[in-house]
């Protein structure tokens, strides 16, 4: 699975997510990706989230709007949302990461699994890519 | 204005990092730069994020390392279906596919979805039907074939014929 998140000049946020599902799944299984709410969520008052990992998992956690329900309704930061809803899926035997920001210009990427692809630039402009 | 900020993922799970080597890394922390840079690259000419992340995310449907687009897996029957979302934060417009196969990039087939339709998801022949319909680029089976894909899924059934559980949670990889 492949995932970006975005914040533009103008402080609006997207998120795209791209994925050819698990190897020897069974035909027809749709994993969280394309399920907006579950791997997919961008709203300019919250947050965009992308995310990658067991979908059915993410999908019965409603994984990305969990995190804008948090930041809207607890008022949690993008941060602690994000580390929460990660961290309660392993709870239910999610495993798994994403990546997520917010209008701010906020960036966090939070995984449970071994590792994760990533890449991001924050503020600084700089290009970070990390695996482990 | 508000400074630009951008984040990739190219998937998650069990690396096995015993295997990782030094090329390997190498040839994934490329592939990763090379998104980011497409998408950073809009968002640097005061672009917009949907127009950024997709860009991203079409380089990432590019690389066959990546299981989307050119690297995604395949199913138990030896095919591939691939899905994809994307959603516009300034309104909540969204749009998504699954069970599509020939689009070159599938985030396009759901930002057509999102920009051309009133739905927000298609799926299967008609989600195809759309894509064929409006032009998008299509490629064969060829394009999607990866030798290294195919192994695992070979390895993968070769597993479940010897008695594996089909969902050992620290064999599901995607």
């Amino acid at each position: 699975t492949v995932g970006a998140v975005a914040c533009d000049v103008f402080g609006h946020v997207a998120a795209a997510t791209s994925t050819g599902g698990m190897t020897a799944k069974f035909p027809g299984r749709v994993g969280d990706s394309p399920v907006i709410g579950a791997g997919t969520w961008a709203d300019d008052k919250t947050c965009a989230v992308s995310a990658t990992g067991h979908g059915e998992y993410f999908i019965r956690y409603a994984a990305a709007h969990e995190i804008d329900a948090r930041i809207r309704w607890g008022k949690e930061t993008l941060e602690e949302a994000a580390q929460s809803v990660i961290k309660d899926l392993v709870k239910i035997g999610g495993e798994g990461g994403l990546i997520a920001v917010n209008a701010k210009g906020e960036v966090c990427l939070p995984f449970n699994s071994e590792g994760m692809y990533r890449a991001w630039m924050g503020q600084d402009g700089e290009i970070h890519t990390g695996i482990y | 204005l508000v400074k630009p900020v951008i984040a990739i993922h190219g998937g998650a799970g069990t690396m096995r990092s015993k295997d990782m080597t030094e090329e390997k890394e190498k040839a994934y922390r490329h592939g990763l730069t090379l998104a980011l840079e497409a998408g950073r690259a809009v968002l640097k000419a005061n672009g917009s994020a949907v127009d950024a992340v997709t860009a991203s995310v079409m380089a990432l449907e590019d690389d066959p390392l990546f299981n989307a687009g050119r690297g995604a897996v395949y199913t138990t029957n030896r095919t591939q279906e691939m899905d994809a979302a994307i959603m516009d934060g300034r309104d909540r417009n969204a749009g998504a596919v699954a069970g599509i196969f020939g689009p070159r990039h599938p985030v396009l087939a759901a930002r057509a979805v999102m920009e051309k339709t009133e739905h927000v998801f298609l799926a299967g022949e008609g989600a195809n039907e759309f894509c064929r319909e409006i032009g998008l680029e299509i490629k064969p089976a060829e394009w999607f074939y990866t030798e290294r894909r195919m192994k695992a899924l070979e390895q993968e059934m070769e597993r479940r014929r010897n008695g594996g559980e089909e969902n050992d949670p620290s064999r599901r990889h995607g």
